[in-house]
């Protein structure tokens, strides 16, 4: 099936986000 | 009208659980074990992590532990006991320089594993303690060697640990069973 996957830059931009 | 990527949650793969383990002694291991909360997004994992202390702040003998919703922290669990752990043994110095660092890698690590044995990882579990702290990534099958190389070399690469420093897989079998203070490694890269 499909597998969601991120990439690292992507996840530490969305800690900072609001 | 903002685009739906500024307010839709990104999915993770799995449900995960946060685990806090605080060490009194006038209480059971299992009852020292609180189970903090659960989340199944990028979104609300940050709003957690952000939340908690940092593992540099907790005091010694506590632990966090994150699991795949369904599996508990320790060896005995079904979906661990065939399992190990890549080990990361932190000097004390490491502490304030590394260990939270570590940690957030370690965590969002398991969000951009490229394995094709991606299921093999059951968790992660910081432990701080007076010789030093450790962190370690629990994989459900230590037989499975190809999964446990490539999630072993990604951790390097994403802990940027040089390349002649090894770190080690034991198996919960060999942790739990060794005689003296230290465990045979299955695997190191």
């Amino acid at each position: 099936g499909t597998r969601i996957i991120y990439d690292r830059k992507f996840l530490l931009d969305c800690r900072s986000s609001p | 009208v903002t685009s739906p990527e500024q307010y839709i949650k990104h999915p993770l793969q799995h449900r995960w659980a946060l685990w806090y383990f605080k060490n009194d002694k006038s209480k059971s291991w299992t009852e020292n074990l609180r189970l903090i909360s659960k989340f199944d997004t990028v979104e609300d994992f940050w709003a957690l992590y952000n939340h908690i202390q940092q593992p540099s702040k907790l005091g010694f003998g506590c632990d966090y532990c994150l699991f795949k919703d369904g599996i508990k922290p320790m060896w005995e669990d079904d979906r661990n006991k065939l399992g190990g752990r890549w080990l990361m043994t932190l000097s004390k110095q490491q502490r304030h320089n590394d260990l939270d660092r570590y940690w957030m890698e370690t965590l969002s690590l398991r969000c951009q594993l490229h394995t094709d044995c991606p299921e093999d990882v059951c968790g992660a579990v910081v432990n701080v303690r007076p010789k030093g702290d450790k962190i370690s990534i629990w994989t459900g099958n230590c037989q499975n060697r190809d999964a446990i190389m490539t999630i072993g070399q990604q951790y390097k690469e994403r802990l940027s640990i040089p390349i002649k420093t090894l770190i080690g897989y034991q198996s919960h079998d060999d942790t739990s069973s060794k005689s003296g203070s230290t465990t045979k490694n299955m695997y190191s890269v």
